[in-house]
Parts: structure tokens; C-alpha cells; sequence
């Protein structure tokens, strides 16, 4: 057995315990913060059969891969009159820092 | 020494530290919440030299073992007048899910 | 790969992660709390290169170490007005509990 420790962002847990759960893995979530940029962030311990790691990584990287997303941000236009535009920004949102672990025994008691 | 990562229910937690520290273990508490039901548990983290984790696996075993128990719920009776009854009825509480790793170096600074 | 995790105090954490990120190391904080004690700590989960784990073992030493600190207490004294008097006292402070797991893979997504 081994014991995955991912560390996701907020924005992608729901879906990734969802598809995680409905592929009949376990999974205990924990609230965390980075050190950097210490704003809040998930840990998420995983149980896993060997054979069935590869599995569980593949539905890690398809829900939390590092993607572009436009963003629309309100801007002031500079001129005469106090008005505000609405400006197509791209922001990267996602992305996983993903650890295996050996696990030596296992049991539920 | 292994490192023993537990996850028990909120309702044994107290009970089961108690014990853990009466028997010379030491522990740390981390708040955390299941993948599937989304409620809340708690993680253990017990350093535990090799030849004492047998015994705290059976103190675990023994405070959190899966077991029903009796609780009353009051449910309405069918009738002409607006009467309660209170009715046992069997719920199963406790077990816990354990994994051990293996610690290959420990420092206290 | 190395995962170190490291249960600190909180007076210690910001100081520690500062120091942690400036070396480059990467880390993620976990609120908890102690079996014994049942007060507030801080674990922290660091993935480390095999290479640079001495560094930072000797990094956490260094600004988590046990110290003494004198802090004043204000006491009573005994006499025949409600009179009070700063005395300096000496309390144990810092400390760390760390522990070393093999990482047997490590992912970015
Ligand atoms: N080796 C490791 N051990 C334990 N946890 C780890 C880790 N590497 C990453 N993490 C966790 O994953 C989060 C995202 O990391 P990522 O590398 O994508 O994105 C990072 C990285 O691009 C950058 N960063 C992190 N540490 C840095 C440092 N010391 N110097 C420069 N940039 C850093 O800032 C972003 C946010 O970092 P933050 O710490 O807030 O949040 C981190 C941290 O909680
Ligand atoms: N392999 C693993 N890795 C990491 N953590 C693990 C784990 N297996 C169990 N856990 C943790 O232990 C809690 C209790 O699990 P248990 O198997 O007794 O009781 C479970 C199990 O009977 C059932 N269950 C869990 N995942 C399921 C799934 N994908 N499909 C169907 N039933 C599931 O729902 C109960 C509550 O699950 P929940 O996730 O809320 O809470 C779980 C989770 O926090
Ligand atoms: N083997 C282990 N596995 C997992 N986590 C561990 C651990 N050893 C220590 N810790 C963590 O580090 C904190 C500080 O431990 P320390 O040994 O410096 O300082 C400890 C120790 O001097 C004493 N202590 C702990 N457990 C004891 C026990 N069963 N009997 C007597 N004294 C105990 O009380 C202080 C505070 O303990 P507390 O539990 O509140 O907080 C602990 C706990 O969160």
C-alpha cells in the first residue's frame, strides 16, 4: 500500500473528491497553508493499493493540472467622465505538489 | 521508529489520547474531515519506537473497535391525538483507519 | 526525496518559515495540537532533496532550539497595603519534534 500526500488548491478539492470517491478510493482532507505564500491551501492523505497508484496520479493531474483562465477585471478609463471597463485578463489557477509514501502495515479497526 | 498516522472519530478522540498518554505515547492532534461523507474526524500522528507499536495498536484497537450502539430516537405516534414515543433504535459508531510508515531518522532539538 | 515533518511551537513558525523560504525549501502548515498538553502547535510537512536535508535539520536547530526566556510576573506582596511587583522568572520555550520519511515519488502537476 502506499500513502499519497497531495497538496491542492482550495478551488480544485470539491471536484477531485468527487471523481476520487465515485473511482472508490479513500481520501481524509486537511486544511492547510503554504509557506511562501502562506495564503490557505488543502493537503489531502490518500490510501492506495500499489496497482491501483497510477490511477488515482492520472485523475490527480486531469483535475488539478496548472491551467490559464481569463479573468474579467473592472478597469477606470482614463478621461473626462468617471467610467469603468470591464478588461480579459489571464490569471494561472491550479496545479498539485503530490508526495508518495511506503506504507509498512495497514488496518481498520 | 514508525511513524503511525490514525483516523479516528471526533467521539474517541478523547478517550483514546487519554489512554495514548497514560501509556507514555507521544501524539499530535490534527483536525481533519472524510473525502467521502465530508464530516468531521480527527488524525493522529504517533511517533512510536518498533517494538512498542504492536501495544498501541491494541490500545487503539480497544478504544476505537467498531460497535453499535443503543440510542433513542422519538418518533411520532399514528393517532387522533399529537403524541411522541421515544424508540431505541441501533447505530453503528467508532473504527478507525490506520496506515504505518517508516521513520528513517528522529531528532528532538 | 526526503518529507520531513516537523511539530514546532507556534511563537517559533513565522520566524522558521521565513528562514525556510529564503533557503529556497518549500512548505506547507498544518494547525494541531498536543496528546498531552492539548495546546496549540504547528506541524509542518517540508519535501526536501536528499542532499539538502542536513541544511535544513540544521536551519530548524537553529531557530527552534529549546532556550530559556525571562519573562516578568507580577506578583503580590505581602504586607499591609494591596501593593505589586514585577519578578523575573525563567520559562522553557522552543523545541521541536522532528521526523525523517522516505518519499518513494515525487510529482508536480
Ligand atoms: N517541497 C515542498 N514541501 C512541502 N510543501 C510544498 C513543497 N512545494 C510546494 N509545496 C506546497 O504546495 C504549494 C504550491 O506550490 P507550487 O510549487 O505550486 O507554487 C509555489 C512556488 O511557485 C513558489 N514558492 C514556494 N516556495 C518558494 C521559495 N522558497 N522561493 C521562491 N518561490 C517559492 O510559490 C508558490 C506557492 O508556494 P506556497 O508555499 O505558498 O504553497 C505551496 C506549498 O503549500
Ligand atoms: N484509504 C484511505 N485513505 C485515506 N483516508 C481514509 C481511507 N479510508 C478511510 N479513510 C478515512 O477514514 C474515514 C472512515 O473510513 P471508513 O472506511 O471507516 O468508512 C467509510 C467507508 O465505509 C465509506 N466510504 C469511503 N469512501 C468511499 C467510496 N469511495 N465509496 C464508497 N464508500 C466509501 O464511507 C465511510 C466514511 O468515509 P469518509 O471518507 O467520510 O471518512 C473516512 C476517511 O476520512
Ligand atoms: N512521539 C511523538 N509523536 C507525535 N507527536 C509528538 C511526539 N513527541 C512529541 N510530539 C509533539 O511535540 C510536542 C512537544 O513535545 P515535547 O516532547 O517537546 O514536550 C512534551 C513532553 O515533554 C511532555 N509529554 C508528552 N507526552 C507525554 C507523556 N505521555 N507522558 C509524560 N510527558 C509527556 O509534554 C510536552 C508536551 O507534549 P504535547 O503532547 O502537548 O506536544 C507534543 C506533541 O504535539
Amino acid at each position: 500500500m502506499k500513502m499519497v500526500v497531495a497538496i491542492v488548491q482550495d478551488k480544485d478539492v470539491s471536484k477531485l473528491l468527487e471523481r476520487i470517491t465515485q473511482a472508490g478510493f479513500g481520501a481524509t482532507k486537511l486544511a492547510s497553508s503554504g509557506g511562501f505564500l502562506r495564503s490557505g491551501n488543502t493537503t489531502l492523505l490518500i490510501g492506495v493499493e500499489e496497482e491501483k497508484l497510477e490511477a488515482l496520479l492520472e485523475l490527480i493531474r486531469d483535475t488539478c493540472k496548472q491551467r490559464t483562465e481569463m479573468l474579467t477585471q473592472v478597469q477606470p478609463i482614463i478621461g473626462p467622465i468617471d467610467a469603468h471597463v470591464p478588461v480579459p485578463i489571464e490569471v494561472t489557477v491550479g496545479g498539485a505538489t503530490v508526495f508518495v509514501l511506503d506504507v509498512v502495515q495497514f488496518l481498520k479497526v
